[in-house]
């Protein structure tokens, strides 16, 4: 710590514990402690709970406009709902989560079966569609992600359905050609509704360290990203990369995930993220 | 890149002459962030460095006429060695079958895993069985049957939707019919979940299982302590295999893992195709934590 601030090494040492441990990485680490030992400067000393009180206003002031942003809705239908990430994050049973929401809110959902990839990604994502209610709109293993996105825009506005949710395939975002996909995937949606897709969701897994900040940036760049959702927070990780993410980029965090079952899905709380942080 | 941090951090303390106990301080410094950046667990990065910084101090460091690039190979020598200094192998019994069990966290990668070891023992001259005792997921004993049936090797499956049973029809079947290797795909699930944690242990003993292989997500961050602690406290561990090291992830959970467990990293998962599964190489992870 700087040589002005009341801030003790042993207290730096707890708040590194606490930031780090929760995966808010070195970078926000360390501005976070800066900005404390600014705050603090000119005191005679600090206590461990005004520490804990400064760290707690300051993951508010940057994640505190996170999760207030309505979803888009703007009367079109279907709206069209992309939900990406890399693999295994917990995109498909998200889609079902969501499914039981927009239902629960009187909406009518179907999917689009396009992860078309993976080995029962297909046959995954129909049982979700039995479970809540919900048509899928499929093709074979193997066949064109956009050509059953196609086949599911016209499926779904033919029937009046409110929200078409997308499944896609998990992807690295290092990996360009499967980036384009869904480049083109995101350019044959817009063609057949104008603002389509009105929402695209970035799955993020809460025990994501640091590529997690990478992962945010590059999909935001290729495609764009408008929500977050923060899934397996029903484990131990405290999934604070969302804080470097929130930070660099501002994206809106709006859902968490918390469990396997349909209702394991809550809007963001800002309030509660920092506290289990602390 | 670490090396290049490295010796700007002690190309800038040059004017003092030869490398001193501040040069090596500056230099720890550098090497924690480092690997806090890449996703070592922040207890680990400070055991690791203390370890270190007490090398670092020896007389190779500060004779050095390139004190930086010292430290550097002192750093890689240290890794390579807490990764675990050689490839370690998938150890067979005696008489067959081996049962290998794949766990770990949801989303991981143990299914494809499975797949993935099925092809690489079957191009060893091995007969592997694989079963899915995943009867929790959403069609998972489906994408597993499809795994079986790219890769044309067999799946057992039966009418029962009881794991451990399943587990020990599909361990008799292979012995019955000589199998060398039963590969037991089992769900995800949560570390601090102490219901499925017991059906693991059920499972594990049920197989008198020879391996019991932790699968786990390159990218994770400071969590892989936790679980992968526990699931060594609750089963204990033979090998991991981590997965998606095809992407950019750092991999310093490798690190954790290892010191926190003590178990050897046998395979590494580098894409989603079933040829995708490699030996770990030590040497080779510790340049990409370091960066
Ligand atoms: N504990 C917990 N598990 C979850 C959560 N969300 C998803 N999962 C589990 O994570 C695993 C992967 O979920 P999927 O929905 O298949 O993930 P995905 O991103 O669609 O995976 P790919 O399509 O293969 O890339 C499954 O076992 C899910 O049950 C969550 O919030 N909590
Ligand atoms: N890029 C990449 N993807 C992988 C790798 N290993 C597995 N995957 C992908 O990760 C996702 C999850 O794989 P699964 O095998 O379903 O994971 P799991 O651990 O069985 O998941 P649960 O049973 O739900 O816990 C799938 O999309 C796989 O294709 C790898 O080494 N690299
Ligand atoms: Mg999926
Ligand atoms: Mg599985």
């Amino acid at each position: 710590g700087s040589s002005e601030s009341p801030v003790t090494p042993e207290q730096i040492e707890e708040l590194e514990a606490i930031l780090l441990g929760a995966d808010v990485g070195v970078q926000t680490t360390l501005e976070i402690v800066g900005k404390i030992e600014d705050e603090t400067r000119g005191n005679r000393f600090v206590t461990s709970h005004q520490v804990k009180r400064l760290i707690r206003e300051e993951l508010h002031r940057i994640l505190d406009n996170s999760g207030s942003a309505e979803e888009s809705g703007n009367g079109e239908r279907p709206q069209v709902v992309f939900v990406v990430g890399v693999n295994g994050v917990g995109k498909t049973t998200t889609i079902g989560k969501l499914a039981h929401l927009y239902k629960s809110e009187g909406k009518s959902v179907s999917f689009s079966a396009s992860d078309t990839f993976r080995a029962a990604a297909i046959e995954q994502i129909c049982i979700w569609g039995e479970r809540t209610g919900c048509q899928v709109i499929r093709q074979e293993q193997g066949s064109d992600p956009a050509a059953v996105l196609f086949d599911a825009i016209a499926a779904s506005r033919a029937q009046n359905v409110d929200v078409l949710i997308v499944d896609t395939a998990g992807r690295i975002h290092t990996k360009h050609n499967l980036m384009q996909e869904l480049e083109k995937m995101r350019r044959v949606a817009a063609r057949e509704i104008e603002a389509a897709p009105h929402e695209i969701f970035l799955v993020l897994d809460a025990t994501t360290g640091q590529n997690g900040l990478i992962q945010a940036r590059e999909f935001l760049r290729s495609s764009g990203i408008t929500g977050l959702i923060v899934t397996k927070l029903d484990g131990t990780a405290k999934g604070g990369i969302i804080v470097a993410i929130t930070k660099e980029l501002s994206i809106p965090i709006r859902y968490i995930g918390v469990g396997e079952t349909v209702e394991d899905l809550l809007p963001f709380d800002p309030t509660v993220f920092v506290e289990t942080i602390l | 890149s670490l090396s290049e941090r490295l010796q700007k951090t002690l190309r800038n303390l040059k004017g003092e002459g030869r490398v001193s106990e501040r040069h090596v301080q500056e230099s720890m410094r550098e090497i924690r962030m480092a690997l806090l950046e890449a996703d070592v667990n922040f207890k680990v990065v400070k055991e690791f460095v203390a370890g270190l910084k007490t090398k670092a101090l020896g007389e190779e460091v500060l004779k050095s006429l390139t004190p930086g690039q010292q430290i550097v190979k002192l750093v890689r020598d240290e890794l390579v060695e807490l990764l675990g200094k050689e490839p370690s192998e998938l150890e067979f019994k005696k008489v067959p079958p081996t049962a290998v069990v794949l766990v770990g966290l949801q989303g991981s990668g143990k299914t494809t895993s499975t797949g993935k070891l099925a092809r690489w023992l079957s191009l060893q001259g091995r007969r592997p069985l694989m079963v899915s005792t995943d009867v929790y997921r959403p069609a998972a004993l489906d994408q597993l049957r499809i795994i079986g049936e790219a890769l044309q090797l067999p799946v057992f499956e039966s009418e029962s939707r009881d794991p451990v049973q399943l587990a020990r029809e599909a361990f008799t079947h292979s012995r019955n019919m000589g199998f060398d290797v039963l590969l037991v795909d089992t769900a995800g699930r949560l570390h601090i979940d102490d219901a499925l944690m017991t059906e693991l242990e059920q499972i594990r003993h049920e197989l008198s299982a020879e391996e019991v292989l932790l699968v786990a997500d390159a990218m994770t961050g400071q969590d892989a302590v936790n679980s992968a602690a526990e699931f060594n406290r609750r089963i204990h561990l033979s090998g991991v295999i981590l997965t998606k090291l095809d992407g950019d992830a750092r991999g310093g959970a490798a690190l954790s893992i290892r010191e926190v467990t003590g178990t050897p990293i046998k395979f590494i998962g580098v894409g989603e195709k079933y040829e995708a599964l490699e030996v770990f190489h030590p040497d080779r992870l510790a340049g990409r934590i370091l960066g």
